[in-house]
C-alpha cells in the first residue's frame, strides 16, 4: 500500500 | 469509513466532551495535566493544516475545527478560566524532552521532505507521546477522579480503535501507513496499564488510587 497525498484520517 | 474508524473518531469526540464537562460542571481543572493539553494543541494545529489545501468531507472538516477549537478552550480554561484550580505543582513533566527528539524525528523519518508533510509526521509523533505529561500527574498524585480516567479511556480507546481500522483497511483497501501505525502502536502501549487500572478499578466503582 502508498501513503495517500490526501489524508481522509483524523 | 470502516466501523472501527467511526466508533474510534466518536470515542475521541466523547474524551474531549467528558474533559470539557468535567472542567466545566465542576468549575474546576484539578487532576489534568496543562502540559498534556498545550501538546494536544500543537497536534491538532500542526496536522490539520491541510484545512487550507484540501477537502475531503463535511465530516472531516467539522471533525478537525472541533478538535483544534476545543483544545485551545480546553487550554484557556487551564491557564486563564479556571487557573487558580490548576495544580501546576504537580504537572512537572519537562515536555522539551518529548518536543525535541519529536521534532528531530519528524525531520528525519517522514514520508516526503515538505513544510505539511513534515509538520503533519511531527503531529503524529507527538501525539503519541502527549498524554505522558498527564500519566505523569496522575502516577504523581497517585490519584484519578472517576471522571478523568472516563476521559483517558475514551482518549486511548480512540487510538486503540485506529489500530483495528488500520488492519482493516489494510487487508481490504491496501491503505497502510507505516508511520501512522508505528506511532498509533506505541500510544495504544502507553495507555495499557492504565487501561488495566481502569478495567480492575474504575468499572468496579472505586476510583484509582496508586500506592504512595
Amino acid at each position: 500500500g502508498e501513503h495517500e497525498e490526501t489524508k481522509d484520517e483524523l | 469509513m470502516n466501523i472501527f474508524r467511526l466508533v474510534g473518531d466518536m470515542s475521541h469526540l466523547l474524551a474531549i466532551i467528558i474533559l470539557l464537562m468535567k472542567m466545566w460542571k465542576s468549575r474546576s481543572v484539578a487532576g489534568i495535566s496543562g502540559k498534556s493539553q498545550i501538546l494536544f494543541a500543537i497536534v491538532f494545529t500542526t496536522r490539520y493544516l491541510d484545512l487550507f489545501t484540501s477537502f475531503v468531507s463535511i465530516y472531516n472538516t467539522s471533525m478537525k475545527v472541533f478538535f483544534i477549537g476545543t483544545s485551545y478552550v480546553t487550554v484557556y480554561f487551564i491557564y486563564q478560566h479556571f487557573k487558580p484550580t490548576y495544580d501546576s505543582n504537580h504537572d512537572t513533566f519537562r515536555v522539551e524532552f518529548l518536543i525535541v527528539p519529536v521534532g528531530g524525528l519528524a525531520f528525519l523519518v517522514n514520508h516526503e521532505f515538505s513544510l505539511l508533510e513534515i509538520l503533519w509526521t511531527f503531529s503524529i509523533y507527538l501525539e503519541s507521546v502527549a498524554i505522558l505529561p498527564q500519566l505523569f500527574m496522575v502516577s504523581k498524585t497517585g490519584e484519578a477522579e472517576s471522571i478523568t480516567s472516563h476521559y483517558l479511556f475514551a482518549l486511548g480507546s480512540y487510538r486503540a480503535l485506529y489500530l483495528l481500522n488500520w488492519i482493516y483497511r489494510y487487508y481490504f483497501e491496501g491503505f497502510f501507513d507505516l508511520i501512522a501505525v508505528v506511532a498509533g502502536c506505541v500510544q495504544t502501549i502507553l495507555y495499557c496499564d492504565f487501561f488495566y487500572l481502569y478495567i480492575t478499578k474504575v468499572l468496579k466503582g472505586k476510583k484509582i488510587s496508586l500506592p504512595a
